[in-house]
């Protein structure tokens, strides 16, 4: 399953 | 953070810096869609949200505030300050092609069907395509100034280290975003054309000029 962690990138 | 993310970051720093430059010290927005601008300015806006609910470096941050701040100033630069030199019958690109489908795309393929991050993918779809009516216009109008391509050179080029960045990205951590990739890649495909303009003409000094 896709844990879905947040952006980092601009 | 690798050396590609960073030169892409301030790549993209550049040009939108060297974009507000043209039209401050020409006084004129001449060449330039208003309609790309906007995008821009919705796109940062959209993905941006997060400023609010979660940091992740004063890096980051930093460069969040920038770049919304530049898109904010830019827009207003076009439509106020030098309204009077806005090319408007040019720039006639129908945005509701491009929003209305990408809006409907971030619903339908997203990593989590939540409010923020369904307009996270929405800004992701929508700036792979924001440029558009920028390139309609030159395409239009057959010509561009030689610092409006610059300008897009460096947010071409910025695409392109993402790419990089992203490649690294897979090898030494693992990571990778499917989403972003795949819009990352079609914004740098439409880019491909006028990089070859860029490099054949600019780069010898010639104007960028459209065959009639």
């Amino acid at each position: 399953a896709m844990s879905f962690e947040g952006h980092d990138e601009l | 953070m690798n050396i590609f993310r960073l030169t892409g970051d301030l790549s993209h720093l550049a040009a939108i810096i060297i974009l507000l430059l043209k039209i401050w010290k020409s006084r004129s927005c001449a060449g330039i869609s208003g309609k790309s601008q906007i995008l821009f300015a919705i796109v940062f806006t959209t993905r941006y949200l997060d400023l609010l609910s979660t940091f992740i470096s004063l890096y980051n941050s930093c460069m969040k505030v920038i770049y919304i701040g530049c898109a904010y100033a830019t827009v207003y630069m076009i439509y106020m300050k030098f309204r009077a030199t806005y090319d408007g019958n040019h720039d006639s690109f129908r945005v509701e092609f491009l929003v209305v489908p990408v809006g409907g795309l971030a619903v339908l393929i997203n990593h989590d069907f939540s409010f923020m991050e369904i307009l996270w993918t929405f800004s992701i779809y929508l700036e792979s395509v924001a440029i558009l009516p920028q390139l309609f216009m030159i395409s239009k109008t057959g010509e561009a100034e030689t610092i409006t391509t610059h300008y897009l050179f460096c947010l071409g080029l910025y695409r392109a280290l993402y790419i990089f960045n992203w490649v690294w990205r897979f090898y030494f951590e693992g990571f990778f975003d499917l989403i972003a990739i795949v819009a990352g890649v079609v914004q740098t495909i439409l880019y491909c054309d006028f990089f070859y303009l860029y490099v054949t003409k600019v780069l010898k000094g010639k104007k960028l000029s459209l065959p009639a």
